[in-house]
């Protein structure tokens, strides 16, 4: 790999001296010539997707010299005539695509042309590269190129350069292509490298996120906007792709990239997909990573907190239920660690509402009845989960008489074994000791003192 | 005898009239002035004198048009010749200038030199010598114009290898002018095989001899990328070839019953193990006046 | 100039744009 990078990076060193040297002599047909030999080596199959990276690198710095020389052409006046037509000229397709892109940009901002229509027609030009790897960094390079000429304003505003929408159809055209090259190369060689490939796709997710983090970008999308373009877009290629390693880094993508008060006024969409993803997606972790982040935005000082209008934990309630339900392969212990990150945003985003925390524990003992759970060994995965939602409360209200007002707080005490009964027993008495509780009533005491049984009995 | 003379043929309006090139057998490329069907052809002959004077026999000039087929070198195919008679026979006693003037002369075929055949108009003064005559011949260049066809239907065709391989292709037109563009795609409706590339490729076919002795040459004008890589059931591949970036003729049928000269799309699906898949699709060319 | 807009193309249904080759 690192011979093959370097007689490549021989030929790109050697073509871009030549390109630049005709271009300071105002030869641009030859500068060109030499551009294109340069890029003809994105054509080699020889390189891994690290090494091709990094030859993909290295000439679009040298491309962006290009970029600039026609810009400052344009900007002087000499235009040359038909530059979108003439760089199609080229025999081969990946030496015309990067050029045609590089071109339909330096138009894009000279605003001599429709922007909106060169957009299209590049991003549909680049169907023409259906090869995984040497389409995904084609279809990057449309996109770094394009960054800071989208159209970024709002229908009603709508001139020749286009409005938001269209940016929004373009980026979403992109990713979907991108997502399907991605994917897709799941398939090429042979089973026995299924795992190298793996890792080689995980290198290349950026790629794919970038597009997302484009959408992100766009200054005049509101958010119903994204609500009615943008989310449903990505979600219909996320959930269709059927791909674990497509679906997981997507859905994260999501999260991370685009603001808080898009992901409250979406959530049921969501969390809808999340029921629909593959199997060995982690959905519990892209779960508990929402509802963290909201949690935080809830409590964020410069923040308008959670819109009343919008039911949160009902929402996450519900939608989480529907999620499990969907995944009956999901393990007993991610179940429940989704119950844990549901009660820390009841307790942070509605600490008055007890019957939130209530209402979790109830579905916790209604889904191990469904599971027909009897004993938990303390040494499991299930044990520590349950162990750690039921501490919460506990440690949250530093209140035993209030944690005993949760309906569900005791019974799920029966799914322990003898020795996790023992230790959350313990647990409670000394935070009970902590706190001086006093315990002014016999029931309570009743009450206390059955929860503590393997204490007392 | 009469000494040597030098001949040397001006046309009318040489500084405005546009030349064309055209490659010469050689395979090199010169350069002509331009010619229509139906445009006089006039100017000047002028002869130089080398010596005191010269007897000649007879001064002429012709404008032929003919058609040369390499394998029959001995044999020219006229299907244009007129001729002027310039001097009657007597003596030339100093360098003379001759006007010509062939009026709206027809020339129904363009211009075209091929790997077998030669197609040229060209204009020959001739001083008849008792021995030896002078000569010297001027060529030019004719295209031949067409109009917008009226009809021009797309091409659109499902082609396919059963359980293998089904496309369907779609060309914009089957009529192209020489500076046009072909716009297209081919839609993908099963892949069972694993392409590597795809490719347009304009083929040019020259036909020459007739019956029995048809010979065909092929070239291949133009290999043009148009896909990379290996699609899945529902892909469409955008095409668009730029028809002025390649050395193109018009499509010429049966000229004088002597050659042909077509054009057709060969696409080719290239798979891992270097096989080749095509379907080649015959198109005219034609010759769109300028502006 | 000639018309170089791409022609309509049939829109790829998820099924086929995520199948594995065939």
């Amino acid at each position: 790999q690192e011979k093959l990078l370097d007689e490549a990076m021989q030929v790109v060193k050697v073509q871009s001296f030549q390109m630049k040297r005709c271009l300071d002599k105002a030869k641009l047909m030859d500068g060109l010539k030499h551009a294109s030999n340069m890029l003809s080596e994105l054509r080699t199959s020889m390189l891994s997707p690290k090494s091709y990276y990094e030859l993909y690198m290295a000439i679009c710095d040298e491309l962006r010299y290009l970029e600039q020389y026609l810009a400052d052409e344009f900007q002087k006046g000499h235009k040359v005539a038909d530059l979108y037509e003439l760089v199609q000229y080229a025999g081969n397709i990946i030496p015309r695509l990067y050029l045609l892109v590089t071109v339909g940009v330096v138009y894009i901002k000279a605003n001599d042309h429709n922007r909106k229509d060169i957009l299209k027609d590049l991003v549909e030009m680049c169907r023409g590269v259906q090869h995984p790897l040497r389409g995904l960094f084609l279809r990057n390079y449309l996109l770094q190129c394009t960054r800071n000429s989208l159209p970024d304003c709002q229908e009603g505003e709508e001139t020749q350069t286009g409005t938001v929408k269209d940016s929004i159809d373009f980026i979403l055209l992109n990713f979907a292509e991108m997502n399907k090259l991605w994917v897709r190369m799941q398939h090429q060689g042979h089973s026995r490298d299924r795992e190298k490939r793996e890792k080689e796709r995980l290198e290349l997710r950026i790629l794919v996120g970038t597009n997302l983090v484009r959408l992100s970008q766009l200054d005049t999308m509101v958010v119903d906007m994204y609500k009615k373009n943008v989310l449903p877009g990505v979600l219909e290629q996320t959930v269709s792709c059927r791909d674990y390693i497509a679906q997981e880094y997507l859905m994260e993508c999501i999260i991370q990239v685009f603001p808080d008060e898009f992901h409250l006024q979406t959530l049921n969409s969501f969390l809808k997909a999340c029921a629909d993803l593959h199997k060995l997606v982690n959905v519990k972790n892209i779960i508990i990573a929402l509802i963290d982040r909201l949690a935080l935005f809830a409590h964020r000082d410069d923040g308008s907190g959670i819109p009343s209008d919008i039911k949160l934990f009902d929402i996450f309630s519900q939608q989480v239920s529907s999620v499990i339900q969907a995944r009956e392969d999901m393990p007993t212990e991610d179940i429940v660690s989704l119950q844990v990150s549901l009660i820390n945003l009841a307790l942070k985003c509605y600490p008055d509402r007890v019957d939130y925390v209530d209402k979790v524990l109830e579905t916790t003992v209604e889904i191990f009845n469904r599971l027909n759970l009897e004993r938990l060994e303390s040494s499991s995965a299930v044990c520590k989960e349950l162990s750690r939602l039921l501490k919460i409360p506990v440690d949250n209200y530093n209140n035993l008489l209030t944690v005993l007002q949760l309906k569900h707080f005791a019974p799920l005490f029966e799914f322990f074994d003898y020795e996790s009964r023992k230790i959350m027993a313990a647990y409670v008495i000394n935070n009970a000791l902590e706190n001086s509780l006093y315990i002014p009533t016999q029931e309570q005491t009743d009450a206390v003192l059955t929860l503590v049984a393997p204490l007392v009995q | 005898f009469g000494s040597n003379a030098e001949i040397d043929i001006a046309l009318d309006g040489q500084a405005s009239r546009k030349q064309a090139e055209i490659k010469t057998e050689d395979g090199k490329k010169e350069k002509l002035y331009l010619y229509y069907d139906g445009e006089s052809v006039t100017g000047k002959v002028n002869i130089t004198l080398k010596g005191k004077k010269m007897e000649h026999q007879g001064i002429k000039i012709e404008f032929i048009g003919q058609i040369e087929l390499y394998y029959d070198r001995g044999n020219h195919h006229e299907f244009t010749s007129l001729v002027k008679e310039l001097a009657r026979p007597g003596e030339l006693t100093q360098s003379t200038t001759y006007d010509f003037d062939f009026v709206q002369v027809e020339k129904p075929y363009e211009s075209y030199t091929g790997a077998n055949v030669r197609l040229r108009y060209f204009l020959r003064v001739t001083i008849a010598k008792r021995l030896t005559d002078v000569t010297r011949e001027m060529d030019i260049i004719v295209h031949t114009l067409s109009q917008y066809p009226e009809m021009n239907n797309s091409i659109k065709m499902e082609v396919g290898i059963e359980d293998c391989l089904h496309i369907e292709f779609e060309y914009n037109k089957s009529k192209y002018h020489l500076k046009d563009v072909i716009v297209g795609k081919i839609y993908f409706l099963l892949v069972r095989i694993k392409i590597k590339h795809m490719e347009l490729a304009i083929i040019k076919r020259e036909t020459t001899g007739s019956g029995p002795n048809t010979f065909n040459e092929n070239e291949t004008i133009a290999k043009y990328e148009i896909m990379d890589g290996a699609p899945v059931r529902g892909e469409s591949i955008p095409i668009r070839l730029f028809l002025a970036g390649y050395d193109l003729t018009p499509t010429m049928r049966d000229i004088n019953k002597k050659f042909s000269v077509r054009y057709y799309l060969n696409l080719v699906l290239v798979d891992e193990e270097e096989r080749r898949y095509f379907k080649q699709q015959e198109i005219t060319l034609w010759r769109k006046p300028d502006k | 100039s000639a018309d170089t807009r791409r022609l309509n193309t049939k829109k790829q249904t998820l099924d086929d744009a995520y199948a594995a080759p065939a």
